[in-house]
């Protein structure tokens, strides 16, 4: 067990390093196990230097930073075992404009070969707009949901109308 | 295995019977608070094997079915079922002989619940079995839940280690 | 202080109620000491009913139903004892359009006695256009923060600019 | 009392001299993620008189000077100040007679913090005093900290009882 938990440590905070640069367009990041010597009794503490600022634990980054780390540990773990299916509720929510298309062109990335289909559930226009297509949850009748499909090019349309 | 529909009936706010089809690439789901889109993501995990009612926002499985409205009445079951594509014939040997996989789930108030495989009644841990060995199930890093990620920012080291582990 | 307690609990009780009815459009919500006979001993428990739908505890809601449920708490207990300042970080962030918008037409509406100043920071275009003024920062240098004044206008003419 | 401006200088990522004026009705603070808005929020909680370093997210006091950059040195001293109206006369005694209250709080590394309201040297309670009286504060339900609501919504009953105590 020592050796697996060892083993999917250095692979996933291979996949880490990577995912943070790409998501932050620059700057590092890396996995550590710190607190004891037993790696089954370690804490996994995560470091972050987002592009010219001081490396920093997890938890001094910024709301927004700390989320897009988390994201680009979550993916290191998908692809240190990649499922036939990953689904993301709301995980955008505390991003920027551009980190949100960062992250969807990460996503764009992940789903190119095929083997895994992405949910995405999401309140973000720019994530809307990048699906490949769009189903909606309403409840026209109080307390019952229903799901319909969304034309893609029509709804973005109807925001752009609200948003005038 | 390939995911390819998901279908609800009776599951949460989901009364009337409701088909997902779960295409390539990126798919997104929207709409208003409230209105049902993080059910959605509870019914997948659960027909995959989600036997804690505190991970379903429920304080007992039997929350899940349908409670009614000023509308309707509450509904005495709730039905989850997945349609798997399984050409690559990667399933456990017991249920690797089908090109098309179909795991359901049916709760009963106050019974259980009933799993089955092409119609063949299973254990839970079955399917939780067949799931786990295509890297995927309930608890899987690639099951991002609503609130999960500020759960990760939160968590203690040790916390996030236990994790890493579940994930290897 | 149990007398201290049990009267503010009141207060905060019936601002909690209409505030509620008031984001959600209606429904009703209730605030309740449980867990001990002692008031300085038991838990507060929140109980919301959004329209049309069964009455739940927090933790059975939607996770912008929660959000709209805690921001009428904050603002009861707010009104319970208004302050001069009131500073609000991204709490609008997991709220769809309608509940952004009955947001910011109560905080328009906590504003105009004109006794306490808001400070709202927010990633939501709606929230940004309902404000009296706004305030960008940047970090053009990087690690290093700037505070710029943002033309209101000018700034919902480049946004929907690059909708476009 | 009423707010009119905040003054920062060397306080986490605003290095450069920065003034914030705080008009009536609604001021909106936008930017792209860890541009330091909430670092704004911080120095005003900061200077009410926030004692404990982890609600800054910080593991010790000077954390919250100005660490340098790749371009920059550190700073060795931080500096926030507040600029009160007073014409309501709503403060506390001695600090009573003016029209204007002028607050700061400076650091300095492994040295500590010094309090002046209007020039004079106060103690870090006098501060704390000045704006409890007015209803406000660092841990007024006023001030609603980036995660606060989620942590709100996740706590147990009897923390959030204790919210309501201190509220009171
Ligand atoms: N057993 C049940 N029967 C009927 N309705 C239920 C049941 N369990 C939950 N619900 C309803 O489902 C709603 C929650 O739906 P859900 O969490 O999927 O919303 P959501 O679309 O994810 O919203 P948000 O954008 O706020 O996250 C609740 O309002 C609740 O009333
Ligand atoms: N002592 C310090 N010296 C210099 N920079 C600091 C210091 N402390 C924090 N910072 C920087 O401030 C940034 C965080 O800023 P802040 O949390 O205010 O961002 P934000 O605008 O609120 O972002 P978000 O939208 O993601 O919440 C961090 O990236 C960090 O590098
Ligand atoms: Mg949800
Ligand atoms: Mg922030």
């Amino acid at each position: 067990a020592r050796e697996r938990l060892l083993s999917a440590f250095d692979t996933v905070n291979a996949h880490f390093q990577k995912l943070f640069s790409r998501l932050f367009n620059g700057g590092s990041a890396y996995l550590k196990l710190i607190e004891a010597d037993d790696p089954l009794e370690s804490g996994l503490e995560i470091y972050a230097q987002p592009p010219g600022k001081k490396p920093a634990v997890l938890s001094l980054l910024s709301g927004g930073e700390q989320t897009l780390t988390s994201i680009a540990l979550i993916f290191a773990m998908f692809l240190t075992n990649p499922a036939p299916i990953c689904v993301l509720d709301e995980v955008d929510a505390p991003l920027d404009e551009s980190n949100v298309d960062r992250f969807c062109t990460l996503l764009e990335d992940l789903a190119k070969d095929g083997k895994t289909r992405f949910m995405v559930i999401t309140h973000h226009r720019m994530t809307m707009a990048r699906m490949d297509r769009l189903y909606g949850v309403t409840m026209s009748e109080k307390g019952v949901s229903q799901l319909v499909s969304v034309d893609l090019a029509q709804h973005a349309l109807q925001l752009d109308q609200q948003a005038a | 295995v390939q995911f390819n529909k998901l279908r609800l009936s009776g599951f949460k706010s989901f009364v009337e019977a409701t088909e997902l089809d779960i295409g390539k690439g990126l798919t997104g789901i929207i709409g208003p608070n409230g209105c049902g889109k993080s059910n959605l993501v509870e019914a997948l995990r659960w027909v995959m094997g989600e036997n804690s009612p505190k991970r379903m926002r429920s304080s007992g499985m039997d929350d899940v079915i349908f409670s009614g409205t000023e509308q309707r009445p509450q509904r005495n079951t709730a039905e989850v079922s997945l349609h798997l594509d399984n050409t690559d014939r990667t399933a456990p040997a017991e249920m690797n002989d089908a090109d098309e996989l179909h795991v359901s789930r049916k709760i009963e108030r106050e019974v259980g619940s009933v799993y089955k495989v092409n119609g063949k009644s299973v254990r839970m841990r079955d399917v939780q079995i067949l799931f786990a060995d295509s890297s995927i199930g309930a608890h899987s890093p690639a099951m991002v839940s609503q609130g999960r990620v500020a759960d990760m920012i939160n968590a203690k080291p040790t916390q996030r280690r236990m994790v890493l582990e579940e994930a290897a």
